[in-house]
C-alpha cells in the first residue's frame, strides 16, 4: 500500500516543462500528503514506515527535485522539506540507510543554501528550511555541524548576518538555534571554531549592547566595533535599525541570551576576550528584565535565559567582566523578578 | 533550575570572584 500511496511521487509525475508542473500535480501533490503523515507516524510502525519511505531512493530524488524547484507550489516544497527531514532525523538514530538511499548529505546543503540565500527563495520556504536545520542540528552531532559549517560559501557569516538582518522573525529565531547547535555539537579546534565563537560574539554585541533605538544602524556599527569591516553587506548605511529588545519577541530574546551563554559555556578551548562593553551590556539587561518580570512563562524563560548566561560569563571571566556596580542593579532586577515568579516557576518544575 | 537558584549562584560566583 505505501508503494501505491508513493507511486505519484516516485515514478516523478510532474511535468517540468510547464509552469504548473501538468494535470498530474494535484495527484503527486496528494501523494505527498499521505507520505508525510505516514513519515510522521509514532512508534515500531513509524520507524518501519521512514525506513521503507527512505529506501526508495526515486521517491527521495523528486522530493529533492521539488525541493529545489522555483516552480513549484510552496505548500508542495514545505512538505518535501517536513518529510526529508523525518527521514533524515530519524535514520540518524535507526538505520542510517538514509545516508546510502542517495542523498542524506546534499539535502543538509540544500537547506543550508535555501536558509541563506534570501534574494533566491521566499522568506517563508527559508523560515522553514531554517526550522528543519535547527531541528537536524539539534538531535545531530558534530557530523551534521561539520557539514552545515563547511558547506560552500561562507555559512557562519550568513547565517549571523539572518540573525542581525532579517526581518522574518522564524528565520532569525532558526539561526540563533543553528548557531547555538554549532557551538555545542562543533568541538573541532579549528579556525572555523574560532570564526563562529567570535562571529556570534560581534552580532550578540550589536544586539545587546547598543540597541537603544536611538541610532540608525550605522552608529551602533561603529560605537560598538570601531571598524566597519568591508565584506559586510551594506545594509546598514541605508539606515537599516537594529531590533531592540524591547521590541523582540520573548522567544527570539530567549534564543539570543541561551546562544550568548552557550558561547561562554562551551569555550575551554578557546580565548574569548570580551568583546562586550560591559556597562551598556548590564544596563541593557537590567532594563529588559524590568520589563519582563510580569509572572507569565514567556518571561521567566527570558529571566531564566539571562541568568544561565550571566552564569556562564562569571564563570567564564572568573567576575572579571562584571565588576562594574551595573552588576549589582541587574542582580537587584532579577532577584525581584525571581520572587514575582517564584509560584509559576515552583509549578512549571513540577509539571515537567 | 528554578530562577531563584540561578540568581542565588550569579550572587555567590561574584562574590568569590
Amino acid at each position: 500500500l505505501v508503494s501505491k500511496i508513493m507511486a505519484p511521487v516516485t515514478s516523478d509525475l510532474l511535468d517540468h516543462t510547464t509552469d504548473d508542473h501538468g494535470t498530474w500535480c494535484e495527484v503527486v501533490g496528494r501523494s505527498m500528503e499521505v507520505m508525510s503523515h505516514l513519515s510522521g507516524a509514532q512508534g515500531e510502525t513509524g520507524a518501519k514506515l521512514r525506513h521503507e519511505i527512505s529506501s526508495c531512493t526515486e521517491a527521495i530524488r523528486t522530493l529533492s527535485r521539488i525541493l529545489g524547484c522555483n516552480k513549484c507550489k510552496e505548500e508542495m516544497r514545505q512538505r518535501a522539506i517536513w518529510i526529508l527531514t523525518r527521514l533524515y532525523t530519524d535514520t540518524i538514530g535507526i538505520s542510517g540507510s538514509f545516508e546510502y538511499s542517495c542523498c542524506g548529505e546534499d539535502f543538509v546543503r540544500m537547506l543550508v543554501n535555501i536558509f541563506t540565500q534570501d534574494n533566491e527563495y521566499s522568506s517563508s520556504i527559508r523560515g522553514y528550511a531554517g526550522e528543519a536545520l535547527s531541528n537536524i542540528c539539534f538531535l545531530g552531532g558534530i557530523s551534521d555541524a561539520t557539514l552545515i559549517i563547511q558547506t560552500s560559501g561562507d555559512v557562519i557569516n550568513s547565517l549571523t548576518q539572518v540573525l542581525l538582518h532579517e526581518e522574518n522573525e522564524t528565520c532569525r529565531q532558526a539561526s540563533a538555534e543553528i548557531l547555538e547547535c554549532l557551538c555545542t555539537h562543533y568541538t573541532k579546534d579549528d579556525e572555523y571554531l574560532h570564526k563562529l565563537k567570535k562571529a556570534i560574539l560581534k552580532v550578540i554585541g550589536k544586539i545587546l549592547c547598543c540597541g537603544d533605538g536611538t541610532h540608525n544602524g550605522e552608529d551602533i556599527e561603529s560605537q560598538c566595533d570601531g571598524t566597519q569591516e568591508n565584506n559586510e553587506p551594506n545594509k546598514d548605511a541605508q539606515g537599516f535599525q537594529v531590533e531592540t529588545l524591547s521590541t523582540m519577541s520573548s522567544n527570539l530574546l530567549s534564543s539570543l541570551l541561551c546562544l550568548c551563554g552557550t558561547v561562554y559555556n562551551t569555550s575551554s578551548v578557546i580565548d574569548l576576550r570580551p568583546q562586550l562593553d560591559a556597562s551598556s551590556f548590564l544596563n541593557n539587561l537590567r532594563d529588559m528584565v524590568v520589563k519582563r518580570s510580569g509572572p507569565t512563562v514567556e518571561n521567566l524563560s527570558v529571566c531564566k535565559a539571562a541568568g544561565n548566561m550571566v552564569i556562564s560569563m562569571l564563570k567564564y571571566y572568573s567576575g572579571g567582566f562584571f565588576k562594574e556596580d551595573n552588576f549589582g542593579s541587574l542582580i537587584e532586577v532579577l532577584s525581584s523578578a525571581s520572587k514575582k515568579m517564584l509560584d509559576l516557576d515552583y509549578s512549571m518544575v513540577c509539571s515537567s | 533550575r528554578t530562577l531563584l537558584s540561578l540568581v542565588r549562584e550569579a550572587k555567590e560566583l561574584h562574590a568569590m570572584a
